[in-house]
């Protein structure tokens, strides 16, 4: 049995001169937190 | 057998090595005529393709499945009775073991399949009475903790990530780079659930009463009973949605392009507990009225919001040992549920491999809403060993019935005998399970269902 997720998430925003290119932190966005073939558990964090 | 291993004098006879290779050779040709006619929508019925879709005495022609393509496995697999056999394994399983049978059988089971035993609430393993209860078990309280993170995704289920990225184009990639749309697994998008308007309506049920009331005038109605009854076998009392907690007032249903529309599964409301849909929806309100966007229902619907959204996916495979009930991984509102019956093939890694578009194969249950960023969407999908899947909200639900699959068919004959196209889904709504939410709201963590044996 499998479970697919699909969802809207935060894409980020294109980054001000000041910020930089490089400083991904400030611009938000979606992250996971997983690698493909890894072990999960209900309630882990997948992505925020 | 080690002698006869070693002694015996291979022979090999040419006529039955010709045979072999021949009927492969044959196989093979077979195999690469029929490939190309495979289309997107592989679990939907083969069209016109084939010729007129009428006899030469004006009888609609009797439509085939198609066979999906890939190695000799999947040929021989797509052969095969799945659904049967997964509802012959369910019955199996369903036999209760003798009482001292019960615990070196579950335990034989969790050393093959890696159970932990610690984990399970019920510590007395002779109560489960078979393998389908134990494979349905429940585990001890606050083993599972939810991350603090509020704007984290959880984890819906114990098991192995398979595959996860943002979708560009409408296409999701499955394994080793087979991709699919969204459209073949999700269904495409359907005008009724559609965010009503930008603002989570005060009433939705006034809403509701107005598209239906337009749609009367314009869709083809099709009166009463027994025209939804070829899909579910279940016909749905509308709730009090017309005009009162007391009515109860027959929906006509609305037949679009040969797609059964089911408005407004609300006994399920009566089935659920008052006050844990009450604290839900407060805490629901609460995490969606942070974000306009989640007014949205659809995850083509505009993107008039300052902030960007993209679309996200992630497949989670749940592994014969583990625990199988699913849960929210988020805070959301479910608007509407979708039923495709499928086949039933196994989602092993292997066959995700190799069998292109698995997941919109098989017999899956879209649960369509919205979430604070906007949409969200979560459908859990069948397997030969694991065809029934639950959602505890949704008692009219029934997957993996032969019922089910016969009234299916029929549709599908009739939407073509009419000449519509048919969607492959029975639809449902949870508009009026929360009049607030106009949804039936989900905390993240809660229990929504689970798969059971067969």
């Amino acid at each position: 049995s499998t479970i697919v997720m699909v969802f809207e998430g935060p894409k980020g925003r294109r980054p001000t001169f000041d910020e930089g290119f490089m400083d991904q932190g400030r611009r938000g966005g979606w992250k996971w937190c997983i690698e493909k073939g890894m072990q999960v558990k209900v309630g882990e964090k997948l992505g925020y | 057998l080690r002698t006869a291993l070693g002694q015996t004098r291979t022979v090999w006879r040419p006529i039955p090595v010709v045979a072999g290779i021949a009927f492969l050779g044959a196989f093979q040709l077979y195999h690469t005529q029929t490939r190309g006619k495979a289309t997107d929508d592989e679990w939907t019925y083969r069209d016109s393709e084939d010729g007129p879709s009428e006899d030469e005495l004006g009888r609609p022609k009797k439509r085939k499945r198609i066979r999906p393509s890939g190695p000799w496995t999947v040929q021989i697999m797509s052969t095969l009775p799945l659904k049967a056999l997964s509802r012959i394994w369910g019955k199996f399983n369903s036999i209760d073991l003798p009482y001292y049978m019960r615990v070196p059988g579950f335990k034989l089971y969790g050393w093959v399949f890696g159970v932990n035993f610690n984990e399970i609430e019920e510590p007395d393993l002779h109560n489960f009475r078979n393998l389908a209860e134990f494979f349905y078990r429940t585990l001890k309280p606050g083993v599972r903790p939810l991350d603090p993170n509020p704007n984290a995704l959880l984890s819906p289920a114990d098991g192995k990530v398979v595959q996860f990225g943002v979708i560009e184009g409408g296409d999701i990639e499955q394994v080793k780079g087979v991709t699919y749309s969204v459209d073949a697994l999700l269904g495409e998008k359907h005008v009724d659930t559609a965010a009503p308007s930008s603002n989570i309506p005060s009433n939705p049920g006034s809403a509701q009463i107005s598209k239906s009331r337009r749609r009367e005038g314009d869709q083809e109605i099709i009166s009463a009973e027994e025209e939804f009854a070829q899909v579910n076998g279940i016909s749905y009392d509308l709730p009090s949605l017309f005009s009162g907690a007391s009515a109860k007032k027959r929906k006509p249903r609305s037949r679009e392009g040969g797609k059964l529309a089911v408005e407004d599964v609300n006994e399920l409301a009566e089935d659920q507990s008052t006050q844990s849909r009450a604290t839900s929806e407060a805490e629901v309100t609460a995490d969606l009225a942070r974000s306009p966007r989640a007014q949205k229902s659809w995850w083509s619907s505009g993107n008039e919001s300052e902030e960007p959204t993209a679309l996200y996916y992630c497949v989670v495979y749940l592994a014969p040992g583990d625990y199988h009930r699913f849960h929210s991984p988020v805070s959301w509102v479910v608007e509407s549920r979708r039923h495709f019956a499928g086949e039933l093939y196994s989602v092993s890694p292997y066959l995700q491999r190799t069998l292109p578009g698995l997941f919109t194969l098989n017999e899956r249950v879209v649960l369509l809403g919205r979430w604070k960023y906007g949409f969200f969407s979560y459908t859990p999908v069948g397997a030969t060993n694991v065809g029934s899947i639950v959602v505890n909200f949704d008692r009219e639900l029934r997957t993996n019935s032969l019922l089910t699959d016969t009234r299916a068919d029929r549709a599908a004959e009739n939407a073509a005998e009419s000449g519509e196209p048919y969607s492959g889904y029975a639809e449902a709504t949870y508009t009026a399970a929360s009049r607030v939410l106009g949804g039936h709201p989900l905390q993240r963590g809660e229990e929504m269902g689970g798969f059971q044996l067969g």
